[in-house]
């Protein structure tokens, strides 16, 4: 038996809104952990992890460690029949191939069920091992998307450089370059608007526009996000779920034969 | 030329 109670419901509407163009279908694992995803997209390029700590819902019932296969086109369809304060639990029987999404207004005065179909799904799971980082960049995540898009729209990759004199996001394409230089900047009024760098050694690596602009679909999600850099790993492009757990998305960069 | 790494280049599979 599996029963999770989220007052906010909007988190898990704005979760599946951050995946969904990236992954097609997953595996949504619940344990005494929490709820959590791992999934990579088609090539093999990126990959997304999401955690939601089992303390985050209000109610959190998991009597044994379950993997749901889920189509998350069909899980967005769902989710977008839910208010945006509307309280989601999510539930199913131990052995079913289907899960309910329970929708209750604020009030109470309202309350839906949508049952949706599981389904089987072979999925590669991948041993992330924990690393330490050459440059950790943290920054308001509207100001990354931002960047991410105004960079592909002149060039397919981007940069992404760490020295003492900040972070530097590049591209360049047929109609010319572009270099967008952030610096540390502390002295703001709000923390969530402030650029921190925590620099080991320069680090400068290359990425497909593409990807970083399907990260950035999680920008709802949090005020900030957290880039970490090192020569010999994937990027690690991370937004905070509230108080409750993270989507981390994994990219591999491009490499100079 | 520049080529894109996969992300199992880099990590095992469970």
């Amino acid at each position: 038996m599996l029963e999770l109670r989220l007052v906010q419901g909007s988190l898990l509407k704005k979760v599946l809104e951050a995946i969904k163009e990236l992954v097609t279908d997953a595996n949504f694992d619940c344990s005494a952990t929490g709820f959590s995803l791992q999934a990579m997209d088609s090539s093999h390029v990126a990959l997304v992890a999401l955690l939601l700590r089992s303390e985050g819902f209000e109610h959190y019932r998991c009597d044994r460690n379950l993997s749901m296969g889920m189509n998350l086109n069909n899980v967005s369809k769902m989710l977008r029949c839910a208010g945006n304060d509307d309280i989601i639990t999510l539930k199913a029987d131990d052995g079913s191939d289907t899960v309910t999404f329970m929708f209750e207004s604020p009030n109470q005065d309202k309350i839906a069920d949508f049952e949706m179909k599981l389904m089987d799904i072979d999925s590669e799971h991948l041993g992330i091992p924990e690393a330490e980082y050459h440059a950790i960049v943290k920054m308001p995540s509207a100001e990354f998307a931002r960047i991410c898009k105004d960079l592909s729209s002149i060039g397919d990759t981007v940069v992404i450089s760490v020295t003492k004199e900040g972070v530097k996001f590049s591209t360049r394409g047929d109609i010319g370059n572009a270099n967008i230089v952030c610096r540390q900047n502390t002295t703001v009024d709000k923390p969530e608007e402030a650029t921190i760098i925590e620099m080991q050694e320069p680090v400068s690596l290359t990425f497909a526009l593409r990807y970083m602009n399907s990260f950035t679909k999680a920008t709802p999600l949090s005020n900030t996000v957290t880039i970490s850099l090192s020569s010999e790993l994937p990027v690690v492009v991370e937004y905070k779920v509230a108080d409750m757990g993270y989507i981390r998305f994994y990219l591999a960069p491009k490499i100079e034969d | 030329e520049i080529f894109q790494q996969t992300l199992t280049d880099y990590f095992t599979n469970k």
